[in-house]
Formats: structure tokens, C-alpha cells, sequence
């Protein structure tokens, strides 16, 4: 995070805020909705608290205006500079300006109201921009569905304001450092020829034209896919990746999903109803077979006849010794499984049943 | 085609010019790009920028760096004005 330069900051905790006009996009109601919920998140991790008046000079003023506007910074008309927020202080100070020549909503479609107004207020809190993606504060739009304050947002506004007077402090989710030496996965599966790697509502992409890793929000690609996924294999002849998560599964084809999912791994692939999760999961080109991790056990599945072989689950221990007897995410990549438990990475020989070496984690992102 | 391109580029290096003069105090007195981009502040203000965006540090405004600077984003600048 980042603080404005010079530490403006209100001296007051309980501050007021004035709605001056409306958009025609939204119903008055949905933007009173969305600005009291951006307020919200700030308050909840704060001791600051915010109420609402109809008229007169309010600490914060919000407006929807457009291009010129009588301030500092002209808007640009549809799609660039979406709003901008002034820092603490009398008059203009911590005003919030929208711009009123995008489209406001209260949805996925662009623009969502409550994510710009939430960042927007941090600045008039006294944040600047974080180049952490996963921060509200992070400059660039983007919205998944969820408007959270990430640990960086709750971080700043803490050092400005110190910590929340609730009793339960709240966290918010971390962005992954790649470089982390305390790094593990969700899981991990190759994707049209990149390495991916899934963690929480992230995705770490490595390739070998680009040896910088890519870290952004899976939604990117894929907004329909949960965050927080816990197995992913690639068939490569079917160019199709499927994700899991608890007893459900969904598949892809480059960015597009596969109409049809979520499908049930009961159903699908015929797991007993006792397997509530699949931990890890691989497709062997040569053989056609795919591998699924549970608990310490795996079972294999027949692509070709689209049924689980007969003698399964096997224990991991037994058929691929050396790996542990538990596994968080695997793929493979020329021949070899590359097997992922904690922060250790094992690759893994399946002709010869052999580890051949033990790495770190995190030790594809040339750290 | 050639026409279009470098139209495009004309309109790139516009774009770049104005993203780093509002969110990167990228000072210019009406300068024609052109000559500007071989100078010092149009590259440092690119590096500045692709290293806060966590993007290949190059100081040219190469595909990915454009890719960024036309995302639509929060009007504050990056450094302080």
C-alpha cells in the first residue's frame, strides 16, 4: 500500500458524507446502496464511521459529473479515468467525483458502482494507489464479483487510522508473492502449452518465451470459475482443462467455459459419495489415463472409456514412492509429474517410479 | 495497412504521452512526442510506470505496457501531483 504523500489524514473519526447528485444509470436507491456499502468496508476494518446527510457541506461530497468539471482534472469521456477522489482535507477535500459518461451499475457489467466508489473512498481516506493487483487500491478496474479489501487495503488504512475498535479483527485475503518461499498451491495444470499455477482467486502463469511469472485473478480468464480451486488437469488432445473444487467440475477450452458445468465428480467420473474433494489430478498423455489425488490414496480414470479402472483407489505411498502420501496439485509436463505438497515440489519419473529431484515450490518463477 | 499502422502509432504514442502526463507527472511544453521519447524523463516516466505495474522494465512503450495504459482505471495519479 501507500500512503498520500505528506500524510493527509481527517483529525475526526466519525466523518459525513453528502450524495450531490444522481446517475440516470441506477435506481436512486441502488447507488445509496452502493456508496453506504463502499463506506462500509472501510468502517469495518477502521475506527472511523460514516453517516449520511441530505444537505448542506458534508466532509465528503460525491457527484457524478463529466469532462470539465470546475477541478483540477477533466474527465475523458466513455472508457478511460473512471473517477478520482481528492485527499483529506476542508472544501474539495475527500470529494469523490464519477464520471458521468460511463455506464454505472450495480453488477459485473462495466462499471460497477460499489468497486470504483470503494476505492475512490480510500483515497479520500488518505491511501494512494498500491501496485498490489490484489488491492482495491490498485489503479486499474477490474471486478470479479466480490468487492474485498484485501490485507494491503486493511494494512494501510490501519497505519493512517490504527486498528479496527471490533472486537473481531477482521483479515483480508493476501495476494501470492511468487517469490514467497512459503509458497503453495491450489493446484496446477499446463494450459495451452504455459504452466499454470491456481492460489485462492489468483493464477501464476510461466511459459518458456517469458521467463517473468504472470500473476493476476483467474476471473481474467474465466469468470464463472470459484476461487479457491483444488484440482486441475489438462487433456491435450481435447485441448479441454477442467477445474475442481469440493464435488463439483467444470471445463474450459482456452478461455471459453464449456456450456453444461458445474457437473458432479459422482456422476462424471463415478467417485463414491465419500470423496468430498479431489486434492490433485493429472492426465498421462501416453496411457490416456488420469490420475486423482485423495487424501492418501488415488484413483485412475480411463479418458478413452470414460470409467474409472477396476481396482481403485490404490495408496500413493505404494505407487509413487517417495512423494509422501499426500499431494496439493500435479501436472505433467515431457514425461514427468511434477508433484506439489507444501512448499516441497517433487518431479517424478511414472516409467521408472522414481523422484528424480526435490525442489521448492515455487522454484518454476526463476526467483 | 501501412497507413493504418502507423496511424495507430501516431495514436499509441499520443495515448502514452498523455497516460504518463496525468498519472505520472510527465511534464511536456507541447513537444512533439518524437523528440521527447528519445530523451530522459519520457523513459524514466515509462520505467517508473511498468515497475509499479510489475511489467518487464524496458522504458519502451512495448506491447504490454500499451496493453496496460489502455485499461480503464482510476483517475488519481500514480505519483503525487
Amino acid at each position: 500500500y501507500a500512503l498520500t504523500e505528506g500524510n493527509p489524514r481527517w483529525e475526526h473519526t466519525h466523518l459525513t458524507y453528502r450524495i450531490e447528485n444522481y446517475t440516470p444509470d441506477l435506481p436512486r436507491e441502488d447507488v445509496n446502496n452502493a456508496i453506504q456499502k463502499a463506506f462500509q468496508l472501510w468502517s469495518a476494518v477502521s475506527p472511523l464511521t460514516f453517516s449520511q446527510v441530505s444537505e448542506g457541506q458534508a466532509d465528503i461530497m460525491l457527484s457524478f459529473v463529466r469532462r470539465n468539471h470546475h477541478d483540477n482534472s477533466d474527465f475523458d469521456g466513455p472508457e478511460g479515468q473512471l473517477a478520482h477522489a481528492f485527499q483529506p482535507g476542508p472544501l474539495i477535500g475527500g470529494d469523490v467525483h464519477f464520471d458521468e459518461d460511463e455506464t454505472w451499475t450495480r453488477d459485473f457489467r462495466n462499471y460497477n458502482l460499489y468497486r470504483v466508489a470503494a476505492h475512490e473512498l480510500g483515497h479520500s481516506l488518505g491511501l494512494s494507489h498500491s501496485n498490489d493487483i490484489g488491492a482495491l487500491m490498485y489503479p486499474h478496474y477490474f471486478h470479479s464479483g466480490d468487492v474485498l479489501l484485501s490485507q494491503d487495503d486493511i494494512n494501510g488504512i490501519q497505519t493512517i487510522y490504527g486498528p479496527s475498535t471490533n472486537p473481531t479483527k477482521p483479515k483480508g485475503p493476501q495476494t501470492p508473492q511468487v517469490c514467497d518461499s512459503k509458497l503453495t498451491f491450489d493446484a496446477i495444470t499446463m494450459v495451452r502449452g504455459d504452466v499454470m499455477f491456481f492460489k485462492d482467486r489468483f493464477y501464476m502463469r510461466v511459459n518458456s518465451h517469458y521467463p517473468e511469472p504472470e500473476l493476476n485473478f483467474i476471473a481474467i480468464f474465466w469468470p464463472n470459475l470459484p476461487s479457491s480451486l483444488q484440482a486441475a488437469y489438462d487433456i491435450v488432445d481435447k485441448d479441454e482443462v477442467r477445474f475442481f473444487k469440493g464435488d463439483k467440475y467444470w471445463a474450459v477450452q482456452g478461455q471459453e467455459m464449456l456450456p453444461g458445468y458445474p457437473k458432479d465428480i459422482y456422476r462424471s467420473f463415478g467417485f463414491p459419495r465419500s470423496v468430498k474433494r479431489i486434492d490433485a489430478a493429472v492426465f498421462e498423455e501416453d496411457t490416456g489415463k488420469t490420475y486423482f489425488f485423495v487424501a492418501n490414496k488415488y484413483w485412475r480414470y480411463d479418458e478413452d472409456k470414460q470409467s474409472m479402472d477396476a481396482g481403485y483407489p490404490k495408496l500413493i505411498a505404494a505407487n509413487f514412492p517417495g512423494i509422501g502420501s499426500k499431494v496439493d496439485a500435479v501436472f505433467q509436463k515431457d514425461g514427468f509429474f511434477y508433484f506439489f505438497h507444501g512448499t516441497r515440489q517433487y518431479k517424478f519419473d511414472p516409467k521408472t517410479k522414481r523422484v528424480l529431484t526435490l525442489e521448492k515450490s515455487n522454484s518454476w518463477f526463476n526467483c | 495497412l501501412p497507413a493504418a499502422t502507423s496511424r495507430m502509432q501516431e495514436d499509441d504514442e499520443k495515448m502514452v504521452q498523455k497516460y504518463l502526463e496525468s498519472y505520472y507527472n510527465l511534464r511536456t511544453d507541447g513537444e512533439q512526442i518524437e523528440r521527447k521519447r528519445k530523451s530522459g524523463p519520457m523513459v524514466e516516466k515509462l520505467k517508473q510506470m511498468q515497475e509499479f505495474f510489475g511489467l518487464k522494465v524496458t522504458g519502451k512503450p512495448d506491447a504490454e505496457t500499451l496493453n496496460m495504459m489502455k485499461q480503464a482505471r482510476c483517475g488519481v495519479p500514480d505519483v503525487v501531483r
